[in-house]
């Protein structure tokens, strides 16, 4: 079944968008049939694509808002293996509009739902906050990968994440479980780096026993992503890391990473 | 009269709460009286100033959501010169529970009104979207100072944002009027820093002539705050730069920044 994984954090600029992209791209060039689902109304999955949100005929909101309307002719084709339903602006109404609606939090799944034969993973995008659109992600998505730092503060914020996670599970969508985090801008010499990640890793070691945890089978995936400036000035171009620098650590951790994601979920 | 500047990006992680405290810290050390609002249900700048939202008897929260609490209640001191009016998880609901109500966006206008007389300077911290709570900011503010990256996407974000600034002049705050922006992690041997640089120079140049543009007199801040780890190690600590790293570059450039300002702002 088509595998469904959100890229989900609520602090800003910790590389949802840099990992959705390109862990994407590294699937996608394995000749996985793939999709992006860009989530934030800022767009920048769409921009990193290359895709003008402006330019799109239909986008992610209008399948939000239009329950009849055709996820296959929303989706574009990007590179051979790899297709985006693309956001725009309008997205940011979303949040409003879908808040008096019943069903608000289930609209997505229900697009994906149309899709289970066109893809064999969906990576969906989500924006830094834990509002409707996020909710949307969380669930329809099947498992959630948290692109995070290692940095102390990070460490708050995660409890606030794992949470929702929890609440999502609960109230929503039992299927949800968390996968685990992919460490970005991962700077190895900082003081506290190693310290953190040794929180984190026994934090899920901790879960283990515990069955019914949304984490009991989550772990700091790797390699970790090192910073590289590489990252930040691909989606400028609307390239992704294996086209605008495709020797650059960058590519490389991203490459590394999605081969030992896919090993993983090939297993399963 | 009272200066109240809010430090608004809907991207996320560009390093608004680090401007607001350590800026709002480089301003205090100077010995002018300056109020930090956390207005992010984060809540980062309240860690960051060492503060625990848990512990806090009194948040930004209650005074947006019950126009009768009283603001100098709320305030906390943080050192000398610096108080922090702390943000608490129950923001995040603040969001839809505003969402209802009349005046949703003026109640933060209301409160610093009721503070004239306590403070010279008040910094807000934004949290990373366009929704009621940055709205509530815009509408307190006098001015924005806009913390952003010298990358190619940030450029497309800024186009974005000053629509916003633009359309809270027209019909809610029409002393809104954008001060400037900050280049934070500033990298000046990245490829393309230099170009994003003088292109954000001359947008904002071409805007003298316009006696309607709330970015006429914006221009583009010296120092750059240069890429540096200790800022982002302090606020785990609790610390700003100034208590963690007092000598580290992080320190030098947030301190020059304010020199700056202060210099231009008592001119004024
Ligand atoms: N490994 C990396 N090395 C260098 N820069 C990076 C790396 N990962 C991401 N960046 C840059 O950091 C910034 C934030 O990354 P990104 O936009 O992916 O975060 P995000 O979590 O999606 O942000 P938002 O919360 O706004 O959606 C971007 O400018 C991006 O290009
Ligand atoms: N000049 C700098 N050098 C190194 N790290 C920095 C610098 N400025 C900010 N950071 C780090 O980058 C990350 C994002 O910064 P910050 O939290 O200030 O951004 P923000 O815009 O407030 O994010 P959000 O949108 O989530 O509110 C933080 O981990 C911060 O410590
Ligand atoms: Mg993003
Ligand atoms: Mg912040």
């Amino acid at each position: 079944p088509m595998r469904r994984i959100a890229l989900m954090n609520q602090k800003g600029g910790v590389g949802k968008t840099t990992t959705t992209v390109n862990l994407a791209a590294a699937i996608a060039r394995q000749g996985r049939s793939t999709l992006v689902v860009d989530l934030d109304p800022q767009a920048h999955a769409t921009l990193h694509l290359g895709v003008d949100p402006d330019d799109a005929h239909a986008s992610a909101y209008d399948l939000l808002m239009d329950g009849s309307a055709d996820p296959t002719d929303a989706a574009l084709e990007v590179s051979e293996h790899l297709h985006l339903i693309p956001s725009e602006t309008d997205l940011a109404g979303a949040e409003s509009e879908l808040a008096s609606q019943n069903d608000r939090h289930h609209r997505l799944d229900r697009v994906l739902g149309r899709l289970e034969e066109c893809y064999e993973f969906v990576f969906l995008d989500c924006p830094p906050s834990l509002g409707a659109l996020t909710m949307n992600g969380l669930v329809a998505a099947r498992e959630v990968i948290i692109p995070m730092q290692a940095h102390f503060l990070a460490l708050q914020g995660l409890g606030k994440l794992l949470e929702t996670v929890q609440l999502v599970r609960t109230g929503l969508n039992p299927k949800l479980r968390v996968s685990g985090v992919v460490l970005c801008m991962h700077d190895a010499q900082a003081t506290h780096t190693r310290e953190v990640v040794a929180d984190m890793e026994s934090f899920f070691e901790s879960a283990r026993a515990d069955v019914e945890s949304p984490w009991r089978f989550a772990r700091v995936f790797r390699p970790p992503i090192r910073r590289n400036i590489k990252l930040a000035e691909g989606p400028s171009f609307g390239q992704t890391i294996f086209d605008y620098a495709p020797d650059a650590a960058g590519a490389k951790d991203y490459e590394a990473l999605g081969a030992g994601l896919l090993r993983e979920w090939d297993r399963l």
